[in-house]
């Protein structure tokens, strides 16, 4: 392990001090996220990017568990919409996921993931659409009444003005209403991302 | 019996219950 270098293909690293700027990450932190970053790009294909089949495989080590809730969060690291993800799209998409990052920060990427369409707002179509995928991937039934309940109940919170959809401002204050609805957008590892990946210190260039 | 209506689950603590939208896979190997 980690001593195979003859057909691994080298990905020039984004800046990690640029980086490290502009992200709740330190230099080191950067350079070992790009060791996980290396690992998974090129678990399928070495081209120094991670695909959508790659990103599935770090998360489940299976391939074929794709999901929508997977396919969305890919879809909000692929901020450039080239299909593949980048070095800095990783850094800055796991920021967000950072103890550190400012609950504003979490709060906009949370409403994004749940605009499934991309309008703008949460509709109750798009929130149907999520609990059906959790009860699928959980196997778990519930009435079509206990459903439409449990959405009216949230539409009667979340929603004041009473218009059916969710803007960004209402989600806004029900989440501070309800914090706990953040907890998806924190990975405590991010914390000390260096003893995960302490191999970084091989190969790092920094002295720190 | 206090009186108050049983809590129902709101719909995003139900949709945060997917092990689809946890990262930590990332880390656990």
């Amino acid at each position: 392990m980690g001593c195979f270098h003859s057909k691994v293909r080298e990905i020039p690293m984004e800046d990690p001090f640029a980086l490290a700027s502009e992200t709740a990450f330190s230099v080191s932190d950067v350079e070992a996220l790009y060791e996980l970053f290396k690992n998974i790009s090129r678990s399928v294909t070495d081209d120094g990017l991670i695909s959508k089949e790659e990103f599935q495989l770090a998360i489940f080590n299976n391939k074929k568990k794709e999901n929508l809730f997977t396919s969305r969060i890919f879809d909000l690291f692929d901020v450039k919409k080239k299909g593949v993800i980048d070095f800095g799209d990783f850094v800055r998409a796991l920021n967000v996921f950072h103890p550190s990052a400012p609950m504003e920060v979490k709060i906009e990427f949370s409403f994004k993931l749940y605009d499934l369409d991309n309008t703008g707002f949460i509709e109750r179509h798009e929130v149907k659409q999520m609990i059906n995928a959790l009860l699928c991937e959980a196997e778990i039934k519930l009435s079509e009444e206990t459903i439409e309940t449990i959405i009216n109940k949230t539409f009667m919170d979340a929603d004041p003005n009473q218009d059916g959809k969710i803007d960004k401002y209402e989600w806004k204050n029900f989440v501070y209403e309800n914090p706990s609805l953040l907890k998806v957008m924190t990975l405590p590892y991010l914390r000390d991302v260096t003893t995960a990946f302490p191999s970084f210190v091989f190969h790092s260039k920094v002295e720190d | 019996n206090s009186g108050s209506s049983p809590a129902i689950i709101n719909a995003f603590q139900l949709i945060g219950m997917s092990s689809c939208l946890d990262l930590s896979g990332f880390f656990e190997k």
